[in-house]
């Protein structure tokens, strides 16, 4: 199955036994999932169960290269959708997207990739 | 020398610095 | 080095902040200090080298120098550009009278200045900021004999 990685994560963070769970508290940064993907049409997806007062999130899709000492969408390798406004940030740039999630929602990432290598 | 840099904050100590949740943020909508 | 910070830092020394041969304004020493004294820690905010990277980059576009920010370690640099104490004036020179050292006291990391040779009263305290090696080169105004030429 899909785990938060542990070899592939901001050193500062701390990830739970269950691997499906990290936090840390020195600055927003960034762990990846144990699994990418290389072509074709992929959909993830994740129900946030905890997201307390003053904490917030930016899920999607990021590539090998992006910086992990920064958020998801800090530099052209990733793309993200932010919990706060449900902004969608890629290269630090935030655009409209939704209404903020939080607790309780599910979200889904589709990424389209092409068929060859 | 506080009239030659006017909104400096003068320090004993180190500080920590609490980062912003848009601490990378070039645009925001 | 805690009883050492400790007995120095309560002596701290009298320095002056004066126009500088060096360059625009300086440190100078109030009273006269031995070698290997502690003369002053180089405070400031401690921040993640990519908030680090960020603003060197905001401050250059808005024409400060980002010569405050102090690597103290691996995850750790201080940013003396918008607070700080008077360290933040201190001068490099190819031959200072002075060196920094990165000392731990009660898991907390400093950056000291400590007096590498006795110094007197009025002379000005420099010590080597051993800046990186960069493409862009921004020239040493010291005027040591054996002046490195640049700072990075």
């Amino acid at each position: 199955g899909v785990l938060l990685a542990l070899h592939d994560r901001a050193p500062q963070l701390r990830v739970a036994e269950d691997r499906l769970a990290a936090t840390g508290d020195r600055g927003y940064c960034m762990l990846r999932a144990t699994h990418g993907v290389q072509r074709g049409a992929w959909y993830w997806e994740a129900s946030v169960e905890e997201l307390p007062e003053g904490a917030a999130a930016r899920l999607g899709w990021g590539r090998r290269y992006a910086n992990l000492q920064a958020p998801l969408g800090y530099d052209k390798f990733g793309y993200s959708w932010r919990s706060r406004k449900g902004t969608r940030f890629h290269e630090s740039r935030g655009k409209h997207y939704s209404a903020g999630y939080g607790e309780g929602d599910t979200l889904g990432f589709l990424i389209v990739l092409p068929a060859a290598a | 020398w506080s009239a030659f840099a006017p909104d400096f904050k003068e320090l004993d100590e180190n500080v920590e610095y609490e980062e912003r949740e848009s601490e990378f943020d070039v645009e925001d909508e | 080095d805690l009883l050492k910070f400790n007995q120095l830092k309560f002596r701290k020394k009298q320095l002056k902040f004066a126009k500088s041969g060096i360059h625009d304004w300086g440190l100078f020493a109030q009273e006269p200090i031995a070698a290997d004294e502690m003369v002053i820690e180089y405070v400031g905010q401690m921040i993640r080298p990519i908030v680090a990277d960020v603003r060197e980059a905001q401050y250059e576009a808005t024409g400060i120098g980002s010569s405050y920010l102090f690597r103290i370690d691996f995850d750790t640099i201080i940013d003396a550009t918008k607070c700080g104490n008077l360290a933040r004036f201190i001068n490099h020179s190819c031959n200072p009278n002075c060196y920094a050292k990165i000392i731990t006291i009660e898991s907390q990391k400093k950056i000291v200045i400590y007096s590498k040779q006795p110094i007197g009263v009025d002379e000005e305290i420099t010590y080597d900021y051993k800046f990186p090696l960069e493409d862009e080169k921004i020239a040493c105004l010291c005027g040591a004999p054996q002046c490195r030429g640049f700072l990075n």
